[in-house]
């Protein structure tokens, strides 16, 4: 699975995620990817988010709309609402992989609680960082 | 005050340090920064956060070391079925795919869905006639393959798993800890 993340000049946001599934799939398997609210969600008032992991569980939890609610209802900052939704309710579950997201100032945030995983970001402040996490 | 910012992941799973050499970890840090640069491109030059998203992912997609587009694994049946999803922060629009084969860059046709549709997700057959009669690019079965994602692939129906992705692991045992059947 693969994603990005984005805040543009105007403090607009968006997410996108894809993926090619599960080696060994059947029965037309889909993942939390193509499901908005699930692996992708964006909203300007709180975030931007695109998951990566076991899509099963990251269905379960909603995982991607949980943590714009997280910000929304409870007033959490990005990186507590990510921690909460993957080192918490997602770790709850089982549920392995993680998220990136951006919020409506250009904070980027990166959180995974698999083994490893791929990242790459990069903003105005002349930050460019790219990382492989194992 | 809103700075510009982009952030990409290639997917999350296990990369067993014995597996990962010098030389593929240059071949997936080119990848990244180039994703990066794609997508950075888009909001240097004063475009939109959804098409620095989307421009992203496509450079992603065009990596066959990454599980999407060009990468992506083959199902139980020998096939590549994928999936993508974009969603527009400032109108909460939304568009998605999900079990197209032979879509080149299946974030364009999301995009395009979203675009050009009163619908959020198609599926399947009917996706695939969308990207049709919207001009998406295709690609053939053979654009797809990959000996590596064949040799999971090959490993997985033998242990009959499903596996996570970049789950290098060649024995038994080792995919015993992954299987999510």
């Amino acid at each position: 699975t693969v994603g990005a993340v984005a805040c543009d000049g105007h403090g607009h946001l968006a997410a996108a995620t894809s993926t090619g599934g599960m080696t060994n799939k059947k029965y037309n398997r889909i993942g939390d990817s193509p499901l908005i609210g699930c692996g992708t969600y964006a909203n300007n008032n709180t975030c931007a988010v695109s998951c990566t992991g076991h899509g099963e569980k990251f269905i379960q939890a909603v995982a991607a709309y949980d943590v714009h609610c997280l910000m929304e209802y409870k007033g959490l900052g990005l990186p507590e609402a990510l921690r909460m939704v993957v080192n918490e309710k997602l770790v709850r579950i089982r549920g392995e992989g993680g998220i990136i997201g951006v919020d409506a100032s250009g904070n980027t945030e990166m959180i995974f609680n698999s083994e490893g995983m791929y990242r790459g970001r990069m903003d105005a402040s002349g930050v460019k960082e790219i990382a492989i996490y194992k | 005050m809103s700075k510009l910012a982009l952030a990409i992941h290639g997917g999350a799973g296990t990369i067993l340090r014995s597996q990962m050499t010098a030389d593929k970890e240059a071949i997936y840090r080119t990848a990244l920064d180039e994703a990066l640069e794609a997508g950075y491109k888009v909001l240097r030059q004063g475009g939109a956060a959804l098409d620095a998203v989307v421009a992203a992912v496509a450079s992603l997609e065009d990596c066959e070391w990454f599980n999407a587009g060009k990468g992506s694994v083959f199902t139980h049946q020998g096939h590549h079925e994928m999936d993508a999803a974009v969603m527009d922060g400032q109108t909460g629009r939304a568009g998605a795919v999900a079990g197209v084969r032979q879509i080149k860059n299946p974030i364009l046709l999301a995009q395009s869905i979203m675009d050009h549709s009163e619908h959020i997700l198609l599926s399947g057959e009917g996706a695939m006639a969308f990207a049709r009669e919207h001009g998406l690019a295709f690609e053939d079965d053979a654009y797809f393959y990959t000996p590596h994602r064949y040799k999971q692939w090959q490993q997985a129906l033998l242990e009959d798993r499903t596996l996570l992705d970049h789950d290098d692991r060649e024995t038994d045992s080792d995919l015993e800890e992954k299987k999510f059947g």
